[in-house]
Formats: C-alpha cells, structure tokens, sequence
C-alpha cells in the first residue's frame, strides 16, 4: 500500500482510509493510528513498508489480546450456543461445525431452537443430515428454552460429546427476544451445569459499525465467549472485530468462506491483519 | 446530536460573517466522522463533505440559526436531495404480468421480501404468484412456501435445480393463469462469483423483469458500494429495498448505494411480519445516517 517512500501526513491518511474502509471504524482507527505514531518516534519508522508492518502488527496484537474464556466442562456435553442478528449465518456456521466434530470422532447434537422463523427446523435438519448428526426439535412456536432444555439434557443422559444450539436471529433493540435469549441460556445452565460452556456471535462480515453495539448488546444477555465471522468470501474485510476485540475482549474464533460444509477456518489474526491491507 | 457537536466548532462565527471553507473545516470534520460512524462509505463521504463546503461556501452567517443549525440544516438539505427525490412506486407492465426479480447477498431478506410484497400487492386487489428460484440453500423452497402461505398467496414450486428454467416456467404459468404479479425469489449470491452473476443475467435476459429490486441489509458497511455497483453493471437494477431498518443501524449503506448507482430506494423492511415494509423516506433516512 505505502511502499518504500518516505513517511508524512498523506502515508498516515491513507492508512486511515485502508482502515476505515475495512470498517474497523473510525475510534479504533484513531486509536491504532496514534499508538502509530509513538511507534514512528520509539522504532525510528522511515519508510511507508516498515509502518504498514507495524500497523499490521498492532492489528494483531489487539485480535490476539481477547481471552475470551471458554469454560472447560467437567463432564459431557460440551454446549455451543449460536446467537446473532437475522441472517448472519447462525444456522449454516452451526452446520459446519457439527461436521467437522463429528468427523473427528465426536458424538455430536445439535438443538433447533429456531421454532419462529418460515422453514428454520427444515433447514437444521438438511444440515444434520449432511453432517450426520442427531437433531433435537420441536413443532414451530415451540418454546425455544424448551428445545434447548430437552436436548441438552438429553446429550448429558447420553454421553454425548457436544451439543450444538442453533437459535432465532434477533436485532438487539427487540427486548423481548434478548430476554428471550436470557431465558434460554439460562434454561441451559439448568440442564447441565456450567453450560453453556461457548457462546458464538455469529457476525456478518459486511456488517457495519452496528456489529460492536450487537456485541455488547447481546454480550449483556449472554456470556459471549467468541465471534465466528462469516461471509469473508465476499468483498467485505470484516474489520468491526478489531473494534469489539479492541473494545470488549472478545475474540474471533472462526471465519466463514462460503456456503459449502467444510467451508470454515479458525481464526488466523496475522493473516486477517495483512488482509486489511490487500 | 450532530447541530450540538457542531456549535463548538462554530462558536466563533456566531451571528456575523459569511461561511468559508477555512472556518468550517473543523465542523465538516465533524460531520464526516458522523457519516462514517454512520457506515457511510469513505470515498463517498469524501465527495459528499466536498459538496456540502462548496454549497454552504460564501453563504452569509444566518441570523437567528447559531453557525452549527446552519450547517447541519445544508448537510441534511444535501442528503435528502441525494437520497432520493420523488418517490419511485413500483413497476407496472402494460400488459400483465407484471415481473420482478429480487436479487442480492446472501441472508440480505430478500425471501421474507418478497412475501411483504405479495402480501401490498395482494391488498391492492392484484393476483400474485411466487416463484421459488432459489435452487441452492437447505429449505429456501420451502421457506417460500410458508411465506406464501402466510400471505395467502400462491408459490410456483419445481423441485429442479435449474434456477433459469424455473423462472421462465413461473413466468409462463403467471401468464396461462392470469396473474397480475409474479415476483422470483432468487438465491443469495455473491457480486463476484461470476457463475452465479451469470445466472441473474441469463433470468433478465429470459423472462425481461419490468422490475428488479437490489435487496440490501441496512446493516451493511464499507462494502454497500461494491456491491451496489457490481449489481448495477450485471444487472438493470431498477429499485432497492433497505432492510432491517427496525434495529439501530444508522444505514448509511443507503446513501452509499443511491451515489454510486442513482437507482432509487423504493422500499423499507421493518420487521420480520409481512407487514413490515414501508416506502422509503429519504428525509427519515437522512435524519436517522445524521444521528
Ligand atoms: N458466501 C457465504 N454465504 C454464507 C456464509 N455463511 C452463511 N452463508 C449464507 O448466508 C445465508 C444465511 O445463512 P443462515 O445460516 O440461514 O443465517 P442465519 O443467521 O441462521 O439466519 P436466521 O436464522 O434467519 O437469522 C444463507 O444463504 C447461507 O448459505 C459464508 O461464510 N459465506
Ligand atoms: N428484523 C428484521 N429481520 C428481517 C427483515 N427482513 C428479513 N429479516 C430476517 O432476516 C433473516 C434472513 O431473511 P431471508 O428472507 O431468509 O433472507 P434471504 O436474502 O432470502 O437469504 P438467502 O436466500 O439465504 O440469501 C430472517 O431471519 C428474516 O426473518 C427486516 O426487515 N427486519
Ligand atoms: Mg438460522
Ligand atoms: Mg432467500
């Protein structure tokens, strides 16, 4: 981007613009941009190279610094929660990862407690059935908690080795949802103890600066312990979990690149960080 | 609020002068910021703030507005006139039917879309048919199938995987059957994936929609320009349609799509009902981008 020319205002202008159009947004660009600066004077920055790597770095360093703690459960099922607003990829990432689980062995389950949404349970099953996995559900209106209750605590008489919970999207400003989000992850913890152990915000890579608010919003209701990112297939960068990573501590735990079943990476931060810059 | 943001930076120009560039950069930072943090793209924004100083340029300092009124009330004069004039209704055909096509990213809402307009339409006493042309996502026939019934409106369904052949056997079946109205429901697909781009192309080129709405979630950041202008130069895009604007998206996405493209806005998804769909506003919209 900057090359080998040496650095003034413009070199830090379009690195603002690389940034901004990445939508890590303009708080935390300034923020990495100044902690820039006192890099340029501390390291003896010269040239537009060196400082894109630097810039690089304090991307990967903020990706990196979320704990994140996911519980370790002490007995079997682990419970994975999926959450987000409507039509992130919740149930198409929930899809994937019950796969790759099973694939390694691992008896997995997965809840539809999506009983609100035209053809949401049809549309678990498919990916049960691709993934050949057990699903739990419920006729449509069902109490989500119910559907969440009754498959973990069937899991947790079976042994099973995970369970996977797929739930309704739901904007952030609807209280009566996030209660019901509430509810749900409460009735989890009823059914096994200390569950559930990962809860995954499910993120829209071309989502904007909303995605922070989500975080926090849904973060107030439910403990997130992670970000999946999906869409990174698109043209969107994603950048929004720079500022959530920055902001709240939350980390990425994995991308999704495409619609297909093995179409899901872990998180890779140095290489997300460089491609914010490609 | 932006005016109370701006009156420190104008607090020196209170009551006298004349507005120049010089004394508004400050203030025109200000309103930059608000239309990034409002997910306004950042060329866009760029061009816009440039408009803005030469409209308001040379204009005298207005008794009895403080300089920060002043301004804002160019930013968002400026806005609404770029988000969008008269409102656009829908297409019409001549002689029926009438088609449209509603295209655009994956989980956008173009689905739950399509049932809000078969629902307005329905209700202007026009007969509706649905096509289910999405022949790639788990359940999305039947997802529509649901949404028709919801509706009361009929859903032409082939269990096929010829999305091409479906819409061209839907428009033919609206034809023989005398429907007003057929609206294809087609697979979310990216604006680079050629294949899937060629498929849109290969439906326009079939079936001539009279109409087809660009489908785009009121969420979207940076990336709204991209591909609001790969849309545009694959496809006559005729309208699009905002949606999710019921959460707390400010939707600058909305003036990202209107500069680069100049197609007009036509509609609002506001919930997931099938009553959730309003006409596009361009002065609420350019209130809600200026926070
Ligand atoms: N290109 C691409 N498409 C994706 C990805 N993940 C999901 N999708 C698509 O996005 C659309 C929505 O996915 P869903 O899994 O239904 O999203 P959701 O969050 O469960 O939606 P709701 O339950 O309605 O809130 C579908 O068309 C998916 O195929 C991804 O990583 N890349
Ligand atoms: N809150 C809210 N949710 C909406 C709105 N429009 C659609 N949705 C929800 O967004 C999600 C995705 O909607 P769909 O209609 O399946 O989106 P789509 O574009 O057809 O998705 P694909 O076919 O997978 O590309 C669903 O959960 C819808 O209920 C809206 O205006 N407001
Ligand atoms: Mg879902
Ligand atoms: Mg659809």
């Amino acid at each position: 981007l900057t090359g080998r020319k040496k650095i003034d205002e413009e070199t830090f202008e379009d690195l603002e613009e690389a940034l901004i159009m990445g939508d890590v947004g303009v708080g935390t660009s300034e923020r990495l941009l100044d902690r820039l600066r006192e890099r340029v004077k501390k390291d003896r920055i010269e040239t537009g190279e060196v400082l894109e790597e630097a810039l690089i770095e304090e991307v990967e360093q903020i990706l990196l610094g979320g704990e994140g703690a996911v519980t370790v459960p002490e007995a079997k099922p682990r419970v994975v929660v999926m959450v987000g607003v409507n039509g992130t990829g919740k149930t198409t990432s929930l899809g994937k990862l019950a796969h790759y689980h099973a694939s390694n062995g691992e008896r997995v389950m997965v809840a539809a407690a999506d009983t609100f949404r035209a053809a949401a349970v049809d549309q678990l099953r498919v990916w049960a059935d691709r993934a050949k996995v057990e699903i739990v559900s419920n006729e449509s209106g069902a109490d989500p908690a119910a559907v969440a209750f009754d498959a973990v605590s069937s899991a947790r008489s079976r042994e099973m080795d995970v369970v996977f919970v797929d739930t309704a999207g739901r904007l952030q400003t609807k209280v009566n949802l996030m209660e019901e989000l509430r509810k749900i992850g409460r009735v989890i913890g009823k059914a096994c103890p200390g569950a559930p152990h990962e809860v995954l915000l499910v993120l829209d890579a071309t989502t904007g600066q909303n995605a922070v608010i989500q975080a926090k919003q849904f973060g107030d209701v439910i403990d997130i312990t992670g970000l999946v990112l999906t869409k990174v297939d698109g043209t969107a960068k994603g950048g929004v979990v720079v500022a959530i990573s920055d902001e709240l501590g939350i980390p990425v735990r994995y991308l999704g690149l495409g619609e297909g079943i093995d179409d899901l990476q872990p998180f890779d931060a140095k290489a997300f960080a460089e491609a914010l810059f490609k | 609020d932006l005016s109370q943001k701006l009156e420190g930076a104008f607090k020196k120009l209170r009551g006298r002068g004349v507005l120049t560039p010089e004394n508004i950069k400050e203030g025109l930072r200000e309103v930059r910021r608000a239309l990034l943090e409002a997910d306004v793209n950042f060329k866009v924004a760029k061009d816009f703030i440039k408009r803005v100083e030469e409209k308001a340029s040379g204009q005298e300092v207005l008794k009895g507005l403080n300089p920060g009124q002043q301004v804002v009330k160019i930013v968002h004069e400026e806005l609404v006139g770029l988000l969008g004039g008269e409102l656009v209704p829908l297409a019409k055909a001549d002689s029926p039917p009438t088609v449209l096509m509603v295209v655009g990213l994956q989980g956008a809402g173009k689905t739950t879309l399509c049932g809000k307009l078969a629902q307005r339409i329905k209700k202007s006493g026009r007969r509706v048919l649905l096509v289910a042309a999405d022949v790639y996502r788990p359940a999305a026939m039947d997802q529509l199938k649901v949404v028709g019934e919801g509706v009361g409106v009929e859903v032409f369904i082939q269990r096929i995987d010829d999305a091409v052949k479906i819409c061209r056997a839907g428009v033919e079946e609206a034809n023989n059957r005398g429907f007003d109205v057929v609206i294809l429901d087609t697979a979310g697909r990216l604006h680079i994936d050629d294949e899937l781009m060629g498929e849109l192309q290969q439906i326009e080129s079939d079936v001539k929609p009279h109409e087809t709405l660009l489908v785009v979630d009121g969420l979207t950041g940076q990336d709204a320009v991209n591909v609001a202008e790969s849309f545009n130069e694959k496809l006559g895009l005729t309208g699009a349609v905002l949606t999710k604007m019921d959460g707390d998206a400010r939707g600058g996405a909305a003036l990202s799509m209107r500069h680069v493209t100049g197609v007009p806005i036509k509609f609002v998804g506001v919930g997931e009902k099938s009553d959730a769909l309003e006409e596009f506003h361009p002065d609420r919209m350019a209130s809600r981008i200026l926070g």
